[in-house]
């Protein structure tokens, strides 16, 4: 998370909002409860209470606009800005602008009020923009589905540092305060357990994503450390304990399964008309489920691997290759078993196979190294 | 000639990127650059500094994932302090 320069902050803890206008696309009612519940997500985290009014005395104006509208940040017309929001202080502090030609809905169609307003004030109470993909603060709009919203520990520590946890008992608060995800000793533990195995693993933008159960490690070489998410925070709407992930790079897409399904992505969107059934790729219908699944740049095939044999999809004829399957331990030498899962970096395989990973040369497809699975978390 | 599809293409993404640098990177706002190596080409730099800030790889050139990643709907607000 960051703070503005200063960390300017209210000083008072009751602040007032006013609605100055409403959009056109939603009822007033709609608008006043996406607002109330926008705001609820911090007051449930904060000591902060926030009262609507209609005087002159409100702290945070909220107002829908389009273009020019007075200040020194003319809204783009439909998409890229969706909306802003100043920094607590006097006259346009705290206030919040919305971009009227945008569309703004309640549902998961773009772009919902909530979750935009929900980021705009997470501005007006004080937070920047965080670099962490999954918190609210992060500057790219992302739906998620509202009625169980949940703050990432990345927004909840930047608003508590600001203004410290909440006081008030909230009652029936309309997010979960607990943070979804409290590295505890144990999770770290869990990293450096040598006996970790994977469900599955990918690359993702450059980022390496290592899936367990409800959770995956995200190893960036931009980021030190290891971050642990859960999966739900990152695809809300997608299932966890995938069985097999690949990433084919040049087209920004990652293909996720689990069972007889799988799912294409981009970043955090879920590529409309998914799931399919694994079945539309030319697999048997013996085949109930994927191990692992990896894409080799050179020969462009995604190579399955299903219990000890593995099967070649071509990506360019987008076809399951004729005379497969084969079996693991005639072509990949030493691999002489199922494969849990795989990935492909610098020029190697990775295939892991219970606590252990095997480093093998794309081309010549000779094992180069054995070596623990969790080795990339420099334990 | 008209230019190639491929150069026009290059020329919107190149317009379209020193906008958003411009707004959300500071691209040209700052008054004394920071005390570092001379930049050659101060956009190559806020490209760089826009892909770190997104976890993309960090390469200085506008590729296809960059792009699309300034392409996204967001906040107004920029991304980084003056």
């Amino acid at each position: 998370y960051s703070t503005f320069p200063m960390s300017p902050k209210w000083k008072t803890q009751n602040l007032k909002y006013r609605i100055e206008n409403y959009t056109p696309d939603l009822a007033p009612a709609d608008t006043e409860a996406a607002i109330e519940k926008a705001f609820k997500v911090w007051s449930n985290v904060t000591p902060l209470t926030f009262t609507r009014v209609n005087g002159t005395d409100a702290d945070i104006r909220i107002s829908f606009a389009s273009g020019y509208h007075g200040d020194f940040y003319s809204f783009d017309g439909p998409g890229r800005t969706l909306a802003h929001a100043y920094p607590p202080g006097y006259g346009i502090g705290g206030d919040a602008h919305f971009d009227e030609d945008e569309t703004w809905t309640k549902d998961s169609s773009s772009y919902n009020l909530f979750l935009v307003a929900a980021h705009e004030f997470g501005h007006s109470l004080g937070l920047d923009h965080s670099k962490i993909p999954g918190s609210l603060m992060y500057p790219v709009y992302v739906y998620r589905d509202p009625r169980d919203y949940r703050l990432s520990q990345d927004d909840i520590s930047g608003i508590q540092n600001l203004y410290g946890p909440p006081t008030h008992s909230s009652t029936e608060p309309s997010v979960s305060t607990t943070p979804i995800e409290q590295t505890t000793e144990t999770s770290t533990t869990g990293m450096c357990d040598p006996h970790l195995t994977f469900d599955a693993v990918t690359t993702l933008r450059g980022e390496t994503l290592f899936f367990k159960d409800r959770y995956v490690w995200r190893k960036s070489p931009h980021f030190p450390g290891i971050e642990r998410d859960l999966v739900s925070s990152l695809w809300p709407t997608l299932p966890s304990g995938f069985d097999a992930a690949y990433e084919i790079d040049k087209k920004d897409q990652v293909f996720l399964f689990k069972g007889n399904q799988y799912w294409a992505i981009k970043g955090y969107d879920i590529q409309p008309g998914f799931p399919k059934n694994i079945h539309t790729l030319g697999f048997s219908k013996h085949v109930k489920k994927i191990d692992a699944a990896v894409y080799d740049h050179n020969t462009k095939r995604t190579y399955f691997f299903v219990d000890y044999q593995y099967w070649s999809y071509n990506e360019i004829t987008q076809s399951m290759e004729k005379g497969y399957p084969r079996k693991i331990s005639v072509d990949f030498r030493r691999v002489g078993h199922k494969v849990d899962a795989a990935f492909q970096e610098n020029g190697y395989f990775y295939f892991f196979h219970g606590a252990n990973q095997y480093e093998i040369d794309t081309k010549t497809r000779k094992v180069i190294r054995i070596m623990k699975s969790n080795v990339w978390f420099n334990c | 000639f008209p230019i190639a599809p491929e150069t026009e293409k290059e020329n919107e993404d190149l317009l379209l990127a020193k906008k958003y640098l411009q707004k959300f990177f500071n691209l040209g706002k700052e008054e004394r650059p920071a005390f570092k190596r001379k930049s050659l080409n101060p956009v190559t730099d806020k490209i760089r500094e826009m892909q770190a800030f997104y976890g993309l790889e960090v390469t200085g050139d506008l590729n296809f994932k960059t792009v699309e990643v300034m392409k996204q709907p967001r906040c107004g607000i920029p991304d980084v302090r003056q």
